[in-house]
């Protein structure tokens, strides 16, 4: 799931 | 990293540093929507919030202190040094009409019911409609200064550069953010229809005029 990925995007 | 997301963030960063030079060298804001970069101000706080807590990488951190630390001298250059320039009449779009229902979809449509990340989702949901004052501002003036032009296809370019980032990202890693590219597409296509004066107009070395 998205919620768990690192946010790496500015 | 890929070549999109760099050439994306490269052409968000020139869009800054363009606006920033128009307002240094003219030593005005004349045509810039103060709103909109308050909009930007409140995506970048609500988006940066892990800036100390989570490291990425050099160029992250610095990006993000750049965006944040620019973001807030340009509001700081809008309502304060130059604001006798700042057309506050024509600035005139109704920010709580974004922010209330942004904020409400943040809670509803998320990844994740948890503080940061509806945060997150809000900043994404923000970026996407902050530039409306801008454009409002543009279409009620009825023109658009050649630099202020340029500023604005720099960044409406960014957006379009991050959704061939997420493509090439679900192809080459299998990564798909659903919120960040839904509101990608959306901010993208807010810009078209400046796009296509820019491109008939501002390249043929004219000026942006609407039929006001």
């Amino acid at each position: 799931e998205n919620a768990t990925l690192v946010k790496d995007e500015l | 990293m890929n070549i999109f997301r760099l050439c994306g963030d490269m052409s968000h960063l020139a869009a800054i540093i363009i606006l920033l030079l128009k307002m240094w060298k003219t030593r005005s804001v004349a045509g810039i929507s103060g709103k909109s970069q308050i909009l930007f101000a409140t995506v970048f706080t609500a988006r940066y919030l892990d800036l100390f807590t989570s490291f990425i990488s050099i160029y992250n951190t610095c990006m993000k202190v750049f965006f944040i630390g620019t973001v807030y001298f340009t509001i700081y250059l809008i309502y304060m040094k130059f604001k006798a320039t700042y057309d506050s009449n024509h600035d005139s779009f109704r920010v709580e009409f974004l922010i209330v229902p942004v904020g409400g979809l943040a809670f509803l449509v998320n990844h994740e019911f948890a503080p940061l990340e509806i945060i997150w989702t809000f900043s994404i949901y923000l970026e996407s409609v902050a530039i409306l004052p801008q454009l409002f501002m543009i279409s009620k003036t009825g023109e658009a200064e050649t630099i202020t032009s340029h500023y604005l296809f720099a960044l409406g370019s960014y957006r379009a550069l991050y959704l061939c980032n997420w493509i090439y990202r679900y192809y080459a890693e299998g990564f798909f953010d659903l919120i960040a590219v839904v509101a990608g597409v959306v901010q993208t296509i807010l810009y078209c229809d400046f796009f296509y004066l820019y491109i008939t107009k501002v390249m043929k070395g004219k000026k942006i005029s609407l039929p006001a």
